[in-house]
């Protein structure tokens, strides 16, 4: 509803009397102009109740947009960096006030009005943003908003007393802020967006400095939202320049926390693969290739690498994602468990491709993350089931079990698209060495022994082989797994029709064989 | 096939983190050492 | 195996937005504050220029083999940022203090009564004009006829 007479005018006089104050004032400590300030926001009555703060904020954030519209559609000043400090000038002058009245809104020790302050003005500019973006359409500018985040997560992160106790609500704001910006919802903002994230200080406070890494489900969250957006363009091969600008960015920032923190990606590769399209390889491999840093990697091409011997790899990789929650509908994972149970009824595996299949298009036939979450399921099933008999997963231990039967039947019993799903998802699973990888890396041997047509052989060795043709990084489990197949003569690699089905294919097997050798 | 992730203008060998002078998805280098904020002591604020 | 997928209409509105916000990329200096004298603002350079940060050039090793005048160089017009603290650093290596009282930077360590120019013989000095003013009325002495 409209807004209370005079109460526009008020605002705009205000607020350009305070970018005065912002400007002229010795330097940035314009604290002591800030309480006369308040004091003339007192006596125009807009401390008076929450609505008029949050018309206040409303009306002061569409004013400096306003500006900064003005200033960066004046044609002189486009792309000027002239034109882009007078913006910076009203935007930073604004979020100084933000800042301050946030610092000291409430008791000093009190957190909760400080925190609620932030919240209400966070959602007023991502109101604000979104209706521009949408009224706007493609003359929207991004600029206005990300500087405002920018600025006032500086601000609000300065080494003070009472910052330093409300830097967990402040970094969960901006999460839900950003989170309600995501690129799905301000496509406009995407490039903004993907900077606010990957900015180096609130990379910082969220994966560093903040204890317990208490913000990184919030950060994985961010991720998540930025490959969904990310998937249907990266879907297909061709990425047109917007797409490929967006996905470098994202490549940057993935190879800044592949380098700074692995561990990261090693607890959330699960729930990135799941949304990252299965084609996506490069950008795949880089988070499957991240391994906790207190691990030495044993070079996976010095000759006769025991990998049974390696004493890691009998414990399980941390896994943030409840899968067995994923699999669904609720009577498939009943018989599911049951099948595992008892290795019965047998009608569960002509059934199993009918619950991953969800439509006769090409392409997308299949429900991925079922798929993703059957095959990790039964794998940490099976481990547990050989573990329980005091045993290791070897070639001899992980086959004639409920475990395998499901494996080797969405093996036959898949077309070719569901097969390379079925393939994908467990090879989303050779990383470094743990218990998954050393299973996975043997089930995939075993699929290929054991394999009775040569088309499964042939499509194994391309889901791998595509993996690894990429430039790197690769996963370790994947070098391992590869080197094996193509090393260890009991599987014939060299003896396979589809090795030799072109010379460019020969040689490119060579090559990759001459550089594992 | 792929990108050479290596020229992305990350210095992926680097001992120290990348994240403190990192310059951003889109910048071909990292932040210089005049980018980068610092807490130096109030006195050093000369201007 | 998957083929292609045709975006759908979804998609390829998000696209448009996309591809406009493409002509508007996010500028260096947008996510930093505002510099007085070198704002983040590359500046396309001959391609035989030196493109990218020296190597080591962020360490407190390559300060070090600067020179002093561009130790004060770094320290007057880079201030609140690493580059700041990194110069002060490479001085204070190089005997040099930095006086908070007097805000100058002195190669002696001894608290100076009387500077003039025998006095500053080969050593440099810095100071702000307003502090001077002050410290003058608590009678500190200054003989130094030409500053810059």
């Amino acid at each position: 509803y409209e807004d209370p007479p005079g109460l526009v005018d008020k605002t705009e006089y205000l607020i350009r009397e305070w970018i005065n104050i912002y400007t002229t004032h010795q330097g940035r400590d314009s604290t002591k102009s800030f309480s006369v300030f308040v004091h003339q926001m007192n006596l125009h009555g807009i401390l008076k109740t929450d609505d008029l703060i949050t018309r206040f904020f409303r009306l002061s954030t569409q004013i400096c947009i306003d500006t900064c519209y003005r200033i960066l559609c004046d044609k002189s000043t486009l792309n000027s960096t002239g034109g882009r400090s007078k913006c910076y000038h009203t935007l930073d002058a604004f979020v100084r006030l933000v800042a301050l009245l946030v610092k000291h809104s409430g008791e000093s020790s009190n957190t909760t009005t400080k925190v609620q302050l932030l919240n209400k003005v966070l959602g007023i500019v991502a109101g604000v943003l979104l209706q521009d973006h949408d009224n706007r359409l493609g003359e929207f500018h991004q600029m206005p908003y990300q500087r405002v985040f920018t600025m006032l997560f500086l601000e609000l992160n300065a080494p003070e007393p009472v910052l330093e106790a409300l830097n967990f609500h402040v970094l969960t704001a901006y999460c839900h802020t950003f989170h309600i910006l995501r690129p799905a919802k301000a496509a406009g903002f995407c490039y903004a967006w993907l900077e606010l994230i990957s900015h180096r200080v609130f990379i910082g406070r969220m994966l560093a400095t903040t204890p317990q890494q208490k913000c990184w489900p919030l950060y994985s969250q961010l991720l998540v939202d930025l490959f969904k957006y990310l998937a249907p363009f990266l879907r297909n091969a061709e990425l047109a320049k917007p797409v490929t600008m967006l996905y470098k960015g994202t490549l940057r920032v993935l190879l800044v926390l592949l380098h700074d923190f692995p561990e990261f990606l090693c607890d959330n590769y699960y729930g990135f693969c799941d949304v990252i399209p299965p084609n996506c390889i490069q950008m795949r491999n880089l988070i499957l290739s991240a391994f906790p840093r207190t691990m030495r990697l044993p070079d996976p091409f010095i000759p006769n690498l025991k990998v049974d011997m390696l004493p890691e790899i009998t414990y399980a990789p941390r896994i943030l994602t409840n899968i067995a929650a994923t699999i669904s509908p609720p009577q498939f994972k009943k018989d599911l468990d049951s099948y595992l149970k008892a290795r019965a009824p047998v009608t569960f595996l002509s059934e199993l491709r009918s619950n991953l299949q969800v439509s006769n298009e090409p392409g997308i036939r299949y429900n991925i993350s079922l798929m993703n979450a059957l095959v990790l399921y039964v794998g940490t099933q099976a481990i547990a089931y050989i573990k329980n008999k005091s045993h290791s997963p070897s070639m001899s231990t992980i086959a004639h079990s409920a475990h395998m039967d499901i494996f080797q039947n969405l093996t036959v019993d898949l077309d070719t698209e569901g097969r390379y799903l079925f393939f994908n998802a467990m090879a989303n699973q050779l990383r470094y060495p743990n218990s998954h990888t050393h299973y996975f890396s043997c089930t995939f041997l075993y699929l290929f022994a054991e394999a009775n047509t040569e088309v499964i052989q042939e499509q194994i060795t391309r889901v791998l082989l595509e993996r690894l043709i990429v430039n790197r990084p690769h996963p370790w489990g994947l070098l391992i797994t590869f080197i094996e197949l193509i090393k260890n003569p009991t599987y014939k690699f060299w003896q396979h029709q589809f090795v030799h089905c072109a010379p460019e294919i020969e040689k490119l097997f060579e090559s990759v064989a001459r550089s594992c050798f | 096939l792929g990108q050479d992730l290596t020229v992305l203008g990350l210095n992926l060998n680097s001992p120290e983190n990348l994240y403190p002078s990192f310059g951003g998805p889109w910048a071909d280098h990292p932040c210089r050492p005049q980018d980068v904020d610092f807490h130096v002591p109030p006195e050093y604020i000369i201007n | 195996p998957l083929g292609a997928v045709p975006l759908q209409k979804e998609h390829q509105t998000q696209f448009q937005l996309m591809e406009s916000a493409f002509y508007h990329m996010p500028h260096p200096s947008d996510t930093e504050r505002v510099r007085h004298y070198l704002p983040r603002n590359p500046y396309n350079t001959p391609p035989y220029y030196i493109q990218a940060p020296l190597f080591n050039s962020d360490t407190l090793e390559f300060y070090q083999r600067l020179g002093t005048e561009t130790l004060f160089f770094v320290f007057y017009y880079m201030e609140g940022t690493k580059a700041q603290y990194l110069a002060a650093k490479a001085l204070k290596k190089q005997s040099w203090r930095f006086h908070t009282k007097y805000m100058m930077w002195f190669q002696r360590h001894e608290e100076p009564k009387i500077i003039n120019e025998e006095y500053e013989q080969g050593t440099y000095i810095y100071f702000d004009y307003e502090k001077w003013g002050q410290r003058k009325k608590e009678g500190f002495t200054f003989e130094y006829k030409y500053l810059e």
